[in-house]
């Protein structure tokens, strides 16, 4: 997967997403977007599978926008331990939608993503609606190791995570960061809105006219790209991805 | 070939086993549930550790005891709308949690 949290020159808070996952083909028939309501107002919004009831990209509306990365750390035992032992551990997708439902404010979303016991590792990825809302939350299964904030003022105008930890290289034959990372500073903070980060939520290794099959920010594993803001919640939309056509 | 996907309400003031009944009903989705059904037990050989397999059972049997609401009710009710095993949709949900490491 691949998450940039983005501050545009406008202060508006931009949050893509490439959903990347084998069984490309099965999830990408049933992904859909769901409108959770209460008394007919959308509480908050997720994009999601049939059958799938967490959420792991979704949207509070005018408070803060949510995705998840998956993190691969210890070993499975490690995950089933922390279920059978840990009463007080969440499902991560769980977390998330639950997070979605009650945290009124992006600070509140940061410290329940942050503190709450998991099963699993995991990175989540956040995004406000005011200026500087932007944050890599990088957990282990008990609390966060490390909580990444985009700061403008300095320079850090965006955010990203693949599936490595921010602080170390990702591996050569998955970095996924670094083209992520040229294209939006290709793009620079002046040219961010909904339409550049889907573009470079589609970027792809070309050499002329040909594909380059190496890994990229699109990828064969992209099952949905999703552009969302929290300020503007009307703009969040999700496209099923066919890279290989 | 990049495609809008479909959206739904849910609607939180039902009871949670009707909370995805609407998508359940759409007719697209119901002419997606027999590869659903196919492909699920496909993910799940392939996904899950053998050794987990046991545990899932005993979630199943007493799923309330185990899950938070809303969310134990809405695999029952997806598992009786689609028809999909119980045990499979709870596996299925438990993806992320099982194989991330």
């Amino acid at each position: 997967c691949t998450s940039i949290v983005a501050q545009d020159a406008k202060g508006t808070i931009w949050h893509g997403r490439n959903l990347d996952y084998g069984f490309g083909d099965f999830l990408r028939n049933i992904t859909v977007m769901l409108d959770f309501q209460t008394k007919g107002q959308t509480l908050y919004t997720s994009t999601s599978y049939l059958g799938y009831v967490g959420a792991l990209t979704g949207q509070r509306p005018n408070k803060f926008t949510i995705t998840v990365d998956e993190r691969d750390q210890g070993a499975w035992w490690m995950n089933a331990l922390e279920a059978l032992l840990n009463k007080k551990a969440s499902l991560v997708s769980f977390l998330v939608r639950e997070t979605l439902a009650e945290a009124d404010t992006y600070d509140v979303a940061i410290q329940r993503l942050a503190y709450t016991p998991l099963i699993a590792p995991v990175y989540f990825i956040v995004g406000g609606a005011n200026v500087a809302e932007g944050a890599v939350i990088t957990r282990d299964r008990e609390s966060a190791l490390d909580i990444w904030t985009m700061n403008p003022a300095q320079g850090r105008w965006f955010v990203l995570e693949t599936n490595y930890d921010h602080w170390e290289e990702p591996p050569a034959d998955d970095n996924r960061r670094m083209p992520t990372m040229k294209a939006m500073n290709t793009t620079g903070q002046a040219g961010i809105n909904a339409s550049s980060m889907f573009q470079v939520s589609s970027t792809r290794p070309q050499f002329g006219h040909v594909v380059l099959s190496v890994p990229h920010v699109l990828n064969k594993g992209t099952t949905y790209t999703a552009i969302m803001s929290a300020a503007q919640p009307q703009v969040y939309n999700t496209w099923v991805r066919w890279p290989e056509g | 070939r990049d495609v809008p996907v479909k959206r739904y309400v849910v609607n939180l003031d039902a009871a949670p086993e009707e909370h995805f009944l609407p998508m359940c009903q759409d007719p697209d989705i119901l002419e997606l549930i027999p590869m659903l059904k196919k492909d699920a037990k496909d993910m799940i050989t392939s996904l899950v550790p053998e050794e987990v397999l046991p545990l899932v059972d005993i979630l199943t049997a007493d799923l309330d005891q185990y899950l938070p609401q809303p969310f134990a009710g809405e695999m029952r009710g997806i598992a009786n709308c689609t028809g999909i095993d119980l045990g499979e949709i709870v596996i299925l949900n438990l993806a992320y949690d099982l194989t991330a490491f």
